[in-house]
């Protein structure tokens, strides 16, 4: 699976 | 950071300082859905949860506490300050806002990233992001004047939702790994209720004439 993306917007 | 996603975050902060504007100088809410605010107030409280767990940036953060603040006080506000709630157009703004949630809120026990609390109240922000306006826009629609300052935010909101869109189409054409669905069809979805606005402000603006949408 993809590696996990850090929910950095807003 | 990308051009866009800072001009984006930049449009979303100016459209909350016109608002407070329009709140604590003109002592003024008219045109504004209280209905609307609720709902961002609930989109902030429950998306930006991870404050506690997760620490992205200082400017992460900070924005995250004006968005957070700024709508909890417009709520207070609007609700219960003792001149401004007096120019709240409390006939007109009807909609059954709660009504909203819960639909959002099975959307997001289904359709998420994963099923922990705060994956499933993110999911639900979104998703309540997406249709929180739909108060503020039928409220345009029945308020017969539409003021400057109200066009304006709402106009200010919409850019920002568009600009994002822009700057999700940049970081998936230039950052590997970057997918997010469930961000980018309700943030679609959400630009989308915003078109029709989109046109009946510009042919105001291009005609030189006030805006008013038709009933």
């Amino acid at each position: 699976s993809k590696a996990k993306v850090n929910k950095d917007e807003l | 950071m990308n051009i866009f996603r800072l001009a984006g975050d930049m449009t979303h902060l100016f459209s909350v300082l016109v608002l407070l504007l329009k709140i604590h100088t003109i002592k003024s809410c008219a045109g504004i859905s209280l209905k609307t605010q609720e709902l961002y107030a609930i989109v902030f409280t429950t998306r930006y949860l991870d404050l506690f767990t997760t620490y992205i940036s200082l400017y992460n953060t900070i924005m995250k506490l004006i968005f957070l603040g700024s709508s909890i006080s417009i709520v207070w506000y609007m609700r219960h300050h003792k001149v401004v709630r007096r120019s709240y157009d409390k006939d007109q703004d009807t909609f059954r806002h709660y009504l909203l949630m819960l639909p959002c809120l099975l959307l997001a026990l289904l359709i998420n990233e994963k099923f922990t609390f705060l994956e499933v109240m993110w999911a639900f922000s979104l998703y309540l992001e997406a249709v929180a306006i739909l108060p503020q826009l039928v409220l345009l629609q029945r308020t017969r004047n539409i003021d400057n300052l109200t066009g304006q935010y709402v106009l200010l909101l919409g850019a920002y939702r568009a600009l994002y869109v822009l700057n999700w189409i940049y970081r998936y054409f230039t950052e590997e790994n970057y997918v997010h669905w469930i961000t980018w069809v309700s943030g679609i979805v959400q630009t989308l209720l915003y078109a029709d606005f989109f046109y009946y402000y510009f042919q105001s603006w291009k005609n030189n004439v006030k805006l008013q949408l038709p009933a």
